[in-house]
């Protein structure tokens, strides 16, 4: 699921980290669309394959959110949706509903956090503190590339010690065992210390000392979006790929327990 | 005065135009202080020199602005200031208040508008709307480094329709004498093509070839404030170099007028 304010680069990071147009068409909502704030939850789906294994990659953009005057009911709908997904697996699993059901759950929320500002606002704090109780949550600084690198890092210590401040906890990489190899283990190093993700992506391509490369061209100088000097994408991807099946297992033994308690509770 | 979303580059852009440390200290906001919408109204002076001449330059800042999850009454404080200073105005002409007044009503007021989404966003609306036929507007994206080239003149193009659809007017400069030199009317032609100004300001210097330029170094190049190919910084320093007196008038003949008109038929 991608929740964030409009123009965070959402679905443009979505395209280049599965290579696929999910949003080929998007349309840009006219202004007057957004007048109270309406929330739409749109679930696109696309079949994907990674590393030879076939996949089918549902994405749930939150089209609305934080884009009106007043935001107060704009996180009531996304946790309502999660919510359902949980439902609708719990009566899977007790029969209630044996027709076959594909897991709709969320396995991961990328919250995107705007690159201008001083940090978390406060309805990126209020729907955080929704979410983080829910899915595994990962926050993301979208179109980073506003920031210098030095304002990358402050910025970056900032929402960490408001993230700490607020108790919020963020889906964490589980640490290495010993026993795994130096190069693995500074690639899982990297990850961990990189959160939140400072993310510029793109999915056109420009030409760079003669060879074609996905990125950004500014006036000043060529964005490349896969190299970790200038974004954190591939750090992010390959946290995607190397553990989408913890996201899987942390989603099932820790959200769905959660909500499967409250439910036999009330 | 100077309004929009905290973060936007505003205490920047105008310690860039006038050289000054308006805003030396700038104490970064903290979350907690932003919960409902509590925009504060903060005029700061400073005295510059401008051509030779000495000036008294009052910057209103408002901070808060924009940063709530409720902003349905941010505009207001901003009206109420802004009449406040027509207000005294008034007193002063029409003598009932005789003690030497500086005039303190606001001659130009930059709007500054996100890079991050598809144009104005309801609030911009709602705020310009209300700001227009009080102040001379002056429409500014703001870290517009945000946005490649092409971005910028598609954005420019989306903002001008929705201002244009939304009947607001904003500041022109106007239009050039015919025996106006040919330079000159060059000049005048691009700073009017060019609103609103898609800005990207700095007072830091950075070194660039072997000399030191106010810029933004990112890893993959250097962002230089006054390259009119970088930034509209210039032509942005340019209008109010050579349309002060303009700007003050416009703010005496239509929109005081305006105001001691309102004021008269109360
Ligand atoms: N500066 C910058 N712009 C981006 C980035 N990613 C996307 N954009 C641009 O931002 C605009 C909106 O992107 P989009 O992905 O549709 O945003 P969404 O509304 O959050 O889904 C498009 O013009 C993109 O080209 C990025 O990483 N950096
Ligand atoms: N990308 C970018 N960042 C900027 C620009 N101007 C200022 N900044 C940075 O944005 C942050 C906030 O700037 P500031 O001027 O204090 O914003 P304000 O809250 O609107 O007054 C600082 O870290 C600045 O260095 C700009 O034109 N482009």
């Amino acid at each position: 699921m991608v929740v964030g304010d409009s123009g965070l680069g959402k679905s443009t990071l979505i395209n280049a980290l599965f290579y696929s147009q999910l949003y080929k068409d998007r349309k840009i909502p006219a202004v007057q669309d957004l007048n109270e704030s309406t929330v739409k939850i749109k679930p696109v789906s696309v079949d994907i394959e990674e590393k030879g294994v076939k996949l089918k990659l549902t994405v749930v953009d939150t089209p609305g959110f934080g884009d009106a005057i007043d935001n107060t009911t704009c996180i009531r709908p996304i946790i309502n949706y999660i919510d359902e997904q949980y439902g609708k697996f719990l009566e899977y699993e007790s029969g209630l509903n044996r027709k076959h059901i594909a897991d709709s759950r969320i396995h991961c929320c990328f919250y995107f956090i705007s690159p201008v500002g001083y940090g978390l606002k406060p309805l990126d704090i209020q729907a955080m503190k929704a979410l983080h109780t829910k899915v595994n949550l990962i926050p993301i600084i979208g179109k980073a590339d506003a920031l210098t690198r030095q304002e990358i890092t402050d910025l970056k210590k900032r929402i960490m010690k408001e993230i700490e401040a607020n108790g919020i906890s963020i889906y964490t990489v589980p640490d290495c065992d010993s026993d795994e190899d130096e190069d693995y283990k500074e690639q899982i190093k990297s990850i961990k210390d990189a959160v939140p993700f400072a993310v510029s992506s793109s999915c056109d391509l420009v030409e760079l000392k003669g060879r074609k490369v996905q990125g950004r061209q500014y006036p000043w100088g060529i964005l490349e979006t896969e190299n970790p000097e200038h974004s954190d994408f591939v750090k992010l991807k390959s946290l995607l790929v190397t553990h989408m099946q913890d996201l899987r297992e942390v989603t099932h033994e820790v959200h769905y327990e959660n909500y499967r308690e409250m439910r036999l509770t009330q």
